[in-house]
């Protein structure tokens, strides 16, 4: 299968790592 | 089937409201299928991969971060409603492991870890010098505490004899000094006027909970216990939490005040604040 270079990392969106927010306090 | 087909994970955000939805339920789960210590609430979402399952549907595995909030898990409030516990009160948080699965948009819990932890006495003392920390359960300024609290409580009740269910929490209050309790209570079969054996009581086949927190004092004329309960009308047990119980709208639908039981004398649904 031919796949062009780049063509993945170009499309795949942006996703922030995790962790998430804090929402109160951390121990 | 080829090798490597279907066991590619989805990225998602660990704040993806779709990630927050699954990390509700689980909270809501671990809350509704605890019959011990306090109701927690969400405070970090750590980790979420989202793994596709055969036939169909997506399981969710979540790391989860908790925070032990001041409603006992037999108090029928919604926990959007419940305050977190405080740095200067002791802090206490979660973590956890689950792995939820939505199929046909709901939500299904299924498998659920947590472990629950104090905060360090250096980071209480750091935000609160001279405060008050926990205190194991079993001192036994905290035993004769919680066994004067109970003595008031059954002698301000009117209707059923309370027996305790568990401490809590305990905390050696330095100035003045004395030992702060919480412990959960449940209605028996005996009068509390008329008991001679509380051995001999059993609880109410139809469950009646309570919450006590008190604050004893051995070094008063007479071992002062100041004590205030609440007791809660009976809940249903739920097997399994309905994908939506976490929404506000639930929730706020369900917080309202507790009405008085039907089968005790509404003087006995609120004790104290009693001082003997």
């Amino acid at each position: 299968t031919a796949v062009e270079p780049g063509m993945a990392a170009a499309t795949r969106p942006l996703v922030r790592p995790c962790p998430g927010r804090i929402r109160h306090f951390k121990i | 089937a080829p090798p490597g087909l279907g066991l590619a994970y989805r990225e998602l955000n660990c704040d993806d409201p779709e990630t927050e939805q699954a990390a509700l339920v689980a909270v809501d789960y671990i809350n509704n299928h605890s019959s011990r210590g306090y109701k927690h609430t969400l405070n970090q979402i750590d980790k979420v991969k989202v793994w596709p399952r055969r036939p169909m549907g997506e399981v969710f595995e979540l790391e989860i971060d908790t925070l032990e909030t001041t409603c006992h898990v037999l108090d029928p409030t919604p926990v959007v409603n419940c305050p977190v516990r405080q740095l200067k009160e002791h802090a206490v948080e979660g973590d956890c492991d689950f792995r939820v699965l939505k199929q046909d948009g709901q939500f299904l819990v299924l498998f659920a870890k947590c472990h629950s932890s104090p905060d360090s006495a250096e980071d209480v003392l750091k935000v609160c010098p001279g405060c008050a920390l926990l205190a194991p359960l079993n001192d036994t300024r905290v035993v004769r505490a919680v066994e004067a609290a109970l003595t008031v409580v059954n002698a301000g009740s009117n209707g059923s004899y309370f027996q305790l269910l568990e401490v809590t929490r305990a905390q050696l209050v330095p100035l003045p000094p004395s030992t702060y309790v919480e412990f959960a209570v449940a209605a028996t079969d005996c009068i509390a006027k008329e008991v001679t054996d509380p051995a001999k009581c059993n609880l109410l086949a139809e469950k009646q909970y309570g919450f006590c927190k008190a604050t004893f004092n051995e070094k008063a004329v007479g071992d002062a216990a100041e004590v205030t309960c609440t007791v809660f009308q009976t809940q249903p047990m739920l097997l399994q939490p309905q994908p939506d119980t976490n929404t506000p709208t639930t929730g706020v639908a369900t917080a309202m005040p507790i009405p008085p039981s039907a089968n005790l004398p509404a003087a006995a649904m609120v004790v104290g604040p009693l001082v003997v």
